[in-house]
């Protein structure tokens, strides 16, 4: 304090150039990232904004968290994996957020189920969690959802799927698999064929997490 | 908590807007376009301090403890945020899930001397 705060070296872009890494670092810092993420696939921008608009949808975000808690939403576009069982499964790799204690405190797919132009049709939609790797027939399913849907016209639905993710995001491995099957009269779920499928399925979870950080600064 | 003015000696607040396309974060980063990278810079003398951004009786609480204790007058205290506020971010995760989450006490509102 009370040093000379100008940098006597510094012109306007030395100065600018700090700016930014300060910013850069500061931003780091705040979400906990050791360096910027490096986008693996694009997602569609039609995909993103659609799925925004959901999360607005579904209302304001409850009051303000105390102070020293955070809140995070995510979402997560499904990738198809193939099955040699009927129905589909879906794949979504839910990267925690860095911190320790997270606590999700709400789970939702949100499915398009497609029906023929003009019709009436209830779809059964089966929702269940494959716990482990390999095939549906070769693990470990715990049932999530089945909720017959009466649907006039195609359409987005939610399922909530809290219990799968039992408080984190998922296994420890980050990777949540989920089985769906559909029975109908003519309806069904469009799933994530191809990553550019602008209906692709997605879910939205939210979470909060203690910040100790935060803690011990406003101490 | 005054804003700096281009001759500003005294504590004060400098802004300075950092906009993520110049630093090549918009592909990650959906939303904001940029935020507001201020900070505090400026003189802190004796008889400011503890005073603008701070409760007046701390400023006369630290006058009457500099009297007591004979501080040398040379002293100067620390221009510091005495005001914060979060920072909403939404962006893309390194698996391309879009996180939705606040930074608290990211943007710094009002400076002052300790």
């Amino acid at each position: 304090c009370g040093a000379a705060e100008r940098c006597p070296s510094c012109g306007a872009g030395t100065e600018r150039r700090l700016l930014e890494e300060a910013a850069k670092r500061q931003l780091l810092d705040g979400l906990r990232l050791r360096e910027r993420p490096r986008i693996a696939h694009a997602v569609p921008r039609v995909a993103v904004a659609r799925a925004l608009r959901r999360l607005q949808a579904d209302g304001p975000r409850r009051g303000d968290p105390p102070e020293d808690e955070r809140r995070f939403e995510i979402i997560s576009f499904a990738e198809e994996e193939p099955t040699s069982s009927p129905g589909t499964v879906l794949r979504f790799h839910l990267s925690p957020p860095p911190d320790r204690d997270v606590r999700v405190v709400q789970a939702r797919l949100w499915l398009y189920v497609r029906v023929p132009r003009g019709a009436v049709t209830n779809v059964t939609v089966s929702i269940s969690l494959l716990e482990g790797r390999g095939d549906v027939g070769g693990v470990r399913r715990v049932s999530l959802s089945a909720r017959r849907v009466s649907a006039r016209g195609s359409g987005w639905r939610t399922f909530s799927i809290l219990p799968a993710l039992r408080g984190s995001f998922g296994p420890e491995s980050g990777t949540l698999r989920l089985h769906l099957q559909s029975s109908g009269d003519g309806g069904g779920i469009v799933a994530a064929s191809n990553a550019t499928q602008p209906r692709r399925p997605f879910l939205v979870a939210a979470a909060s997490s203690r910040d100790p950080q935060h803690r011990v600064a406003k101490r | 908590s005054l804003r700096c003015s281009r001759d500003s000696a005294l504590c004060c607040r400098r802004d300075h807007y950092v906009d993520f396309r110049a630093i090549g974060w918009n592909d990650w980063i959906i939303s904001p376009e940029g935020y507001q990278l201020n900070y505090c810079v400026g003189q802190c003398p004796l008889h400011v301090a503890g005073s603008p951004g701070m409760a007046s009786s701390f400023h006369s609480a630290v006058l009457s403890l500099v009297k007591a204790n004979n501080v040398r007058t040379a002293a100067h205290s620390c221009c510091v945020p005495t005001r914060r506020r979060p920072l909403s971010l939404l962006y893309f995760d390194r698996n391309s899930n879009i996180v939705k989450t606040d930074i608290p006490d990211m943007i710094v509102d009002a400076c002052g001397c300790s």
